[in-house]
């Protein structure tokens, strides 16, 4: 049972690693277990280290940089047991217009091996994908629209960057 | 294999939807409330969670469409996951699996439902749609769906409840 | 001490119902008390109906939804206890283009009665500012740089709507 | 009454940076982690908040400023809130009140920190700030100052926590 555990732990870390990297434009992170000879008996941390700044504890960031690892923890987890299709909900909520764009680059990329349905209000994200869907409501109920065209989208509807 | 369609009736704020999907990358937008993450509940619905906070409703029959402005509250409501199995990644002999869930308000106490499963027609179960989805490493608890808020609910959560998260895929 | 608190349930809840009115274009909203007999008993709910829809509880509606009903319960209590100056950061967050402007143009008219100090990444908020700062930093050392012109700010820093 | 000006030695991601503020509508903007909302915790530093939870850190040695990429860590910072009293709402006979917090890392233990409050320059004590602040219905724990994702625990909180921001206000 740890062996499983250390197993995933060292495979996630190492998915970690590399996507905090490219996601933050080269800051390092990495997963730290509180107690490593029994891990059952602790927690899991994330840390993790923006560029240019000194290591910090995910309480202590910002809430961009906090989003930011947690993100790269959920795609990490993701690449170690992958899946056909991915749905992402506003995950880029939190983000600036360039970690925004990082973070839609990725899911560009993986996308021409699983499929990533995203819901975004950002054009930045929206720009990026193949297919986008405009959602209403009329009265209480729901409409899809066929494929939108982004730039078409009024300006009030959607963050630009 | 990839998500090719999801069919909703009377599922939340749809009425009768049909969403298409193709490979690769789509974007879903629109404004707040006209029903968004509503999608990616009825894909989890499908899934078989079992846990109705999951997918925002109080009970199971909050689910069911409530007529919005003009209509009539409805009684039962379906959601269909249309896999395309063409490389076979599902073991059944199909290029197609079609998965529907079914609900319906219980004649003895409207508050409750019946819950019914379908794969291509053919009633099913729970545990039958959680045993052909494995083989695509495809669950309902798993972090295949990112619903609105996960990231913040990561970063709050406690350290044992996070490594929690890797005891469930050792 | 329930006459008091009573007395504050009162006057909140009106402001509440104003300016949900007013943030959401239409729709309305109430506080509700679990226990009315012994307040101290129950808890605090928060209801509304957005325009074109049922009524809900917060925790049926979707993210903004939620966001704006919270945010006009925050604006509530403030209107209750008024303050000389007031910090609101990234309030904004959760909303849609439409609403972010809402949001603002509250704020904006408020800024008659009151100082208001809001970190925003939208640039339909920052346009309604009096001056804008733009904060960086460098070698972890942040530097708030001057009133800064939101036309000139690059694309990728703000989110346009 | 208004916010003059914010004055920050060794606080957090802050050297030595005042930031003047206007009566109206003042926004601030910036890349994630550049410090925006670290202003706000200057505030509610100088505000007296007791808890360091509150401004983000572990223990309130943490809020002096680490020295970044190649300075050196720092033994005291101190932030000051000059607010403008023309119309006197803070019954002190001065055109501006010039309030002010020092935490200096204690010499037997570097982990500790002890704190210092000064009124337009004489020492004060945290009581006094209350006091002088509570005129202007300025207060570390109202809702004046909204931090970061205090909107998301407004809609996560219990209905009962939610009935104590009302029984605070009574
Ligand atoms: N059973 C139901 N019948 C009809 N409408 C429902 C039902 N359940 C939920 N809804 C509606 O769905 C809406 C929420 O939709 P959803 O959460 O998908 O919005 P969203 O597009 O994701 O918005 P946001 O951008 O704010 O996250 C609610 O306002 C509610 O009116
Ligand atoms: N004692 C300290 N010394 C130096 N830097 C610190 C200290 N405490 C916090 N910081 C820095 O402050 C940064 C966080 O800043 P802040 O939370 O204000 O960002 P922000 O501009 O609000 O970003 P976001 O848009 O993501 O919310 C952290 O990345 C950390 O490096
Ligand atoms: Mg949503
Ligand atoms: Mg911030």
């Amino acid at each position: 049972k740890k062996q499983a555990l250390m197993k995933v732990f060292d495979e996630v870390n190492e998915n970690f690693q590399a996507i905090f990297e490219k996601l933050s434009g080269g800051g390092s992170a990495r997963l730290k277990l509180e107690n490593e000879v029994d891990p059952f008996e602790g927690g899991l941390i994330l840390e993790s280290q923006p560029r240019g700044k000194s290591v910090h504890r995910l309480e202590a960031l910002s809430g961009g940089e906090k989003s930011l690892t947690a993100l790269s923890f959920i795609f990490a987890i993701q690449q170690y047991a992958p899946s056909p299709f991915y749905v992402l909900d506003e995950v880029d909520m939190f983000l600036d217009g360039v970690n925004s764009e990082l973070v839609a680059n990725m899911v560009r990329e993986q996308a021409d091996r699983a499929q990533f349905i995203m819901v975004s209000l950002r054009k930045v994200t929206l720009k990026l994908a193949d297919h986008v869907y405009g959602v209403t409501m009329r009265d209480g109920i729901t409409q899809v629209l066929g494929t939108v065209d982004v730039d078409e989208i009024a300006h009030e509807e959607l963050k630009e960057a | 294999m990839y998500l090719k369609r999801v069919e909703m009736k009377n599922f939340k704020s749809f009425r009768q939807q049909e969403v298409p999907f193709e490979p690769g990358f789509t974007g879903i937008t629109g404004p707040n409330g006209s029903g968004k993450s509503n999608i990616s509940d009825a894909i989890l619905f499908v899934l078989g969670t079992t846990s109705s906070k999951q997918i925002r409703a109080g009970r199971l029959a909050d689910l069911i469409h409530n007529g919005g402005a003009n209509g009539e509250p409805r009684d039962e409501c379906k959601v269909s996951l249309v896999l395309a199995n063409e490389d076979r990644t599902i073991p059944v002999d199909e290029d197609e699996i079609v998965l529907t869930r079914r609900i319906k308000r219980s004649p003895s106490d409207p508050e409750r439902v019946n819950s019914y499963y379908y794969v291509n027609g053919d009633t099913s179960s729970l545990t039958e749609f959680q045993d052909l989805l494995s083989h695509a490493r495809i669950s309902a608890d798993g972090y295949n769906i990112v619903q609105q808020g996960d990231v913040t609910r990561i970063v709050s959560m406690s350290t044992t409840e996070r490594r929690g998260i890797l005891d469930e895929i050792a």
